[in-house]
């Protein structure tokens, strides 16, 4: 799976995700990748997610809305948000992952449970980061 | 100037320091400075998110390291059944494919969805007639074939499980057949 969020200079957000699925999956088996909510969300509002990992799972915590919701309704940061949604809420649902996040300002995070997550990131004030394990 | 910025990933899973020789993690790194660059400039001149979403998720379906696109593993029947979905956060618009065959870059193909189609959601057959309706690029399956996958894929078959994106293949880390596919 590979997946990636933007905040453009227009204060725009997007977010894309793209997979071929589990190796050996049967029954035209579907994961959260193509399901809007649970692997790819974007709302200028609040943030810009895509998901990556155990894609039952992230279907039933309907994960990357969950990240959205904290942030426009309990005012969580995008940090906290997905920390909650990757570290407490998937952990306990058994679901390994992770997913990246950008918010309407700009600020970048990505979480993952799991022992590496294939990641990279930039913005226009320096940061710059490319890296595989935790 | 307000800031612009880009993440991406390239899955995730147990990867295995032990599995993973220095080549193969130069060759990893150098592919995600690549995507990531080519979605970053698009952002630097001004360009939209969407457009920087969609370009760097294309570079990353058409490396092989990746599950999706040209890398994408092998499904139960030795197909390669994709899936991908784009959201713009302004609009609030979105597109999405699933279980597509011989789709070069099904992002591509969920965005023309977004952008000239009443529909949000299109799958199988049907999604594929509306890419060729469109024009977008299809290729025959053999494109998908790389023979990483193709080992990945007997492991599992042995195993009688299914892997995610990076897990290790070692025995015993097949996600048994339940539930969850």
């Amino acid at each position: 799976t590979v997946g990636v969020v933007a905040r453009d200079i227009s204060g725009n957000i997007a977010a894309s995700t793209s997979t071929g699925g589990m190796t050996n999956k049967n029954y035209n088996r579907i994961g959260d990748t193509p399901v809007i909510g649970s692997g790819t969300y974007a709302n200028n509002k609040t943030c810009a997610i895509s998901c990556t990992g155990h894609g039952e799972i992230f279907l039933l915590a309907v994960a990357a809305y969950d990240v959205s919701c904290l942030m426009e309704y309990r005012d969580y940061s995008l940090q906290q948000a997905m920390d909650l949604v990757v570290n407490t809420k998937l952990v306990q649902m058994k679901g390994e992952g992770g997913m990246i996040g950008v918010d309407a300002d700009g600020n970048i995070s990505m979480q993952f449970n799991s022992l590496g997550m294939y990641r990279a990131a930039r913005n226009n004030e320096g940061y710059h980061e490319v890296a595989i394990y935790k | 100037m307000p800031g612009y910025a880009l993440a991406l990933h390239g899955g995730a899973g147990t990867i295995l320091r032990e599995e993973m020789n220095e080549e193969l993690e130069k060759a990893y790194l150098h592919a995600l400075e690549e995507a990531l660059n080519v979605g970053y400039a698009i952002l630097e001149r001004g360009g939209s998110a969407i457009d920087a979403v969609t370009q760097c998720c294309v570079v990353l379906e058409d490396n092989v390291l990746f599950n999706a696109g040209k890398g994408s593993v092998f499904t139960n029947s030795g197909t390669h059944e994709m899936d991908a979905c784009i959201m713009d956060g302004n609009s609030l618009r979105a597109g999405a494919v699933t279980c597509v065959h011989g789709i070069r870059n099904p992002i591509l193909l969920a965005a023309e969805i977004m952008q000239h189609s009443e529909h949000v959601f299109l799958s199988g057959k049907g999604a594929v007639d509306f890419a060729l309706s469109r024009g977008i690029a299809t290729v025959p399956e053999d494109y998908f074939f790389t023979q990483f996958r193709y080992d990945q894929w007997m492991s599992a078959r042995d195993q009688q499980g299914t892997f995610l994106d990076h897990n290790s293949q070692a025995k015993g880390n097949a996600i048994p057949n339940k539930k969850f596919g």
